[in-house]
């Protein structure tokens, strides 16, 4: 998955 | 979330409890650059609208709601409350010249043509340009307070861990977004210099101070 970790990230 | 991140995120906590009690304790903001605290209230507000659109998890939104109560108090301790000992002649880094073309490059290279993304994309790319008018301050006087270092040496310390993280989450996960690595890593280098002279100085009891 390209692009989405930032969902759970501060 | 693995050992990396979560160190991460308590050394980003750390450092912007440090600066506020720092201001809070010596009644003063002497040597800290308003300009970087407005750009980092900024990046904590672009970034974290998804408060209203999405819920990951109670850590996840208090340590938000946490960084930007604590960005908006260091501003307001700054511009406001202790206005007079603000050291507006020597934070005269021209903040536009970071805003405007973070703007542009947020609208051109994204995930996602639409609003929350590119504010998202904005907020990343100005993090990590955001501490350059507090270290042209430094430069301008040529010295700053221990504690303002160790307030320094905590932020630098926690996208530096985010490196370690996003290593493990690519190995481990499967994960990775280019836009904070890249950005993540500009951020990190930033700091190198002053990384080099806290070890040095700092760290052996000395105060940092640039030579003339």
């Amino acid at each position: 998955v390209i692009g989405r970790t930032r969902k759970d990230e501060l | 979330m693995n050992i990396f991140r979560l160190t991460g995120d308590l050394s980003h906590l750390a450092a912007i409890i440090i600066l506020l009690l720092k201001i809070w304790k010596s009644r003063s903001c002497a040597g800290i650059s308003g300009k970087s605290q407005i750009l980092f209230a900024l990046v904590f507000t672009t970034r974290y609208l998804d408060l209203f659109t999405s819920f990951i998890s109670l850590y996840n939104t208090c340590m938000k709601l946490i960084y930007i109560g604590c960005a908006y108090a260091t501003v307001y301790l700054i511009y406001a409350k202790f206005r007079a000992t603000y050291d507006g002649n020597h934070d005269s880094f021209r903040v536009e010249f970071l805003v405007v073309p973070v703007g542009g490059l947020s609208v051109l290279i994204n995930h996602d043509f639409s609003p929350l993304e590119i504010l998202w994309t904005f907020s990343i790319y100005l993090e990590s340009v955001a501490i350059l008018p507090q270290l042209f301050m430094i430069s301008k006087t040529g010295e700053a307070e221990t504690i303002t270092t160790h307030y320094l040496f905590c932020l630098g310390l926690y996208r530096a861990l985010y490196l370690f993280n996003w290593i493990w989450r690519f190995y481990f996960e499967g994960f990775f977004d280019m836009i904070a690595i890249v950005a993540g890593v500009v951020q990190t280098v930033l700091y190198c210099d002053f990384f080099y002279l806290y070890v040095t100085k700092v760290l052996k009891g000395k105060k940092l101070s640039l030579p003339a």
